[in-house]
């Protein structure tokens, strides 16, 4: 039985680039899992990164921000997105119980991407600040590691630098839902990658029949802030199929000194 | 008396919304911004258990007490912020990201937080270009003190000016962005550190966008009822 909570993805992943992996991600996630070796194009990935930052980690490109080595990257606008378009994978294990749920959680990914887990696909939509939580009950195994790929595509926009006159590239980076500054502004080069990648978080978590979903606190105060009322909203799921009788509760403490704490 | 038990029966496979009653704290340490005082963080835990199941989900976070509003002052027509009754003087500095290839962890935004809190600034201005900031640098502005003006994703340079004039009705997908702006409101939302949602840089939204964002943020009418019902009683409050 797994335990309940949350379990951070950041070491493990491996990267490469899309157009070089003769495989997809059915095959990927089942027959065909990637490894690192002298003629794999799998290189060590970072997660949380961008793409640029898995290339100049694995040497293959120069650090763009020590003298003009940026120049010497291949802009997106003139490679094209299938260029910065990349394959992540990892592994994890799991052991859930017969009434346990597990998430497959991305904090942010720029700018879509196609999700392959033990060869069952789900799509990550558009949208650079956007959580994806991706129910995969259904799909993990207990019986060996559980394989995940996720090809991660640039935003739809990524635009064209003009040869002079950074402020804001061609502008096109506008239409999406992105960050802006990637095109370059009258304080940074552009970014050739326009940020494309697995940028925060991924995480796995474990939960029973009932899920907590994104509670709210707010306090209102009287009385010079002597008189102060904390209020709490949560969402919750129940992804069983029979009526969920809960026992909810909230505790507030405070650390009074080392571990000490007051209830 | 903050601890607290409720009983919620969820029908099969749908969602709820809950909201548990209320906590009263007499004279709780409130949180202050950076050199006005200390920034008091509570630990708020929250689980659900199913009988029959056992715990079935918790979730945490650090919360600080603090009251935090802000007007336009019609004199100089600067934005005037008062932190639980008292002014503030804002010093700050504005904030694209520490990292362009997004290599953000927790000690670098620990140490690049810090460092502003060691300049005595007390506010970060995220520019609506940049990133919308990830949790870790939220947590890291509550333990040091340090107000955020968040903005949304709207520059200058993509809404019709600019040259080649860019698309002047702001991002293609205007759905979208009000989607993401939503779910970053819900992830940053328990932050008090978190001052200000700003829509763009130096200018408004798209209209729908702005009448969406502004309709979407303001104070739920259901706590200035709650402010406005403990008003009238407060002189019965022993």
């Amino acid at each position: 039985m797994a335990a309940i909570g949350k379990t951070i993805l950041d070491s493990g992943w491996i990267a490469a680039r899309s157009t070089v992996v003769p495989f997809n991600g059915v095959q990927l996630t089942t027959t065909n899992s990637p490894s690192l070796g002298p003629d794999s194009p799998w290189m060590e990935a970072v997660i949380p990164g961008t793409v640029l930052a898995t290339l100049v980690k694995n040497n293959v490109i120069p650090d763009p921000f020590y003298g003009l080595e940026n120049d010497s990257i291949i802009d997106i606008g003139d490679s094209g997105r299938e260029f910065y378009t990349f394959w992540f994978f990892t592994t994890f294990q799991s052991n859930l119980s017969g009434s346990q749920h597990l998430d497959l959680n991305f904090r942010a990914i720029n700018y879509s991407a196609d999700l392959y887990i033990n060869g069952h696909y789900k799509a990550l939509p558009k949208g650079m600040f956007r959580r994806h939580s991706v129910d995969v009950t259904d799909f993990v195994r207990s019986d060996g590691p559980n394989l995940v790929a996720v090809l991660v595509h640039p935003p739809d926009h990524p635009g064209k630098i003009p040869p002079e006159n950074y402020q804001g590239g061609d502008h096109e980076i506008g239409k999406d839902v992105a960050t802006q500054y990637v095109e370059g502004w009258d304080w940074m080069c552009p970014i050739r990658d326009r940020n494309t990648g697995i940028w925060d978080e991924v995480s796995i978590s474990v939960t029973g029949p009932v899920k907590i979903i994104d509670p709210h606190l707010v306090s209102t105060f009287f009385d010079n802030y002597k008189r102060v009322y904390l209020y709490c909203t949560t969402e919750l799921e129940n992804r069983s199929n029979q009526v969920a009788e809960c026992s909810l509760t909230i505790q507030v403490t405070t650390e009074l000194e080392g571990n000490t704490c007051m209830v | 008396e903050h601890l607290q038990t409720e009983h919620v029966s969820i029908p099969a496979g749908s969602k709820l919304q809950h909201s548990f009653n209320e906590l009263f704290f007499y004279k709780p340490n409130l949180w202050w911004p950076n050199g006005m005082g200390k920034q008091s963080l509570y630990n708020v835990v929250v689980t659900v258990d199913v009988k029959g199941n056992g715990e079935s989900d918790s979730w945490s976070h650090l919360y600080g007490f603090r009251q935090l509003v802000s007007h336009i002052d019609t004199a100089t027509g600067g934005r005037l912020f008062k932190v639980n009754g008292q002014p503030v003087f804002i010093r700050g500095g504005n904030w694209i990201l520490s990292d362009a290839l997004l290599r953000l962890t927790k000690k670098r935004y620990q140490t690049d937080i810090k460092f502003h809190a060691d300049m005595n600034f007390n506010m970060m201005r995220c520019w609506a270009g940049g990133l919308a900031e990830r949790p870790e640098f939220y947590h890291y502005c509550d333990v040091y003190g340090i107000l955020v003006w968040q903005e949304f994703w709207i520059t200058g340079d993509v809404d019709g000016r600019g040259i080649p004039v860019s698309n002047p009705n702001g991002p293609l997908d205007h759905p979208l962005f009000l989607f993401c702006a939503r779910d970053t409101v819900k992830l940053l939302r328990n932050h008090c550190s978190l001052a200000l949602w700003v829509g763009g840089n130096e200018q408004v939204p798209p209209e729908d966008l702005n009448a969406d964002l502004k309709n979407d943020l303001k104070l739920n009418p259901y706590y200035e009822n709650i402010q406005n019902e403990n008003n009238k009683s407060a002189e019965n409050f022993s």
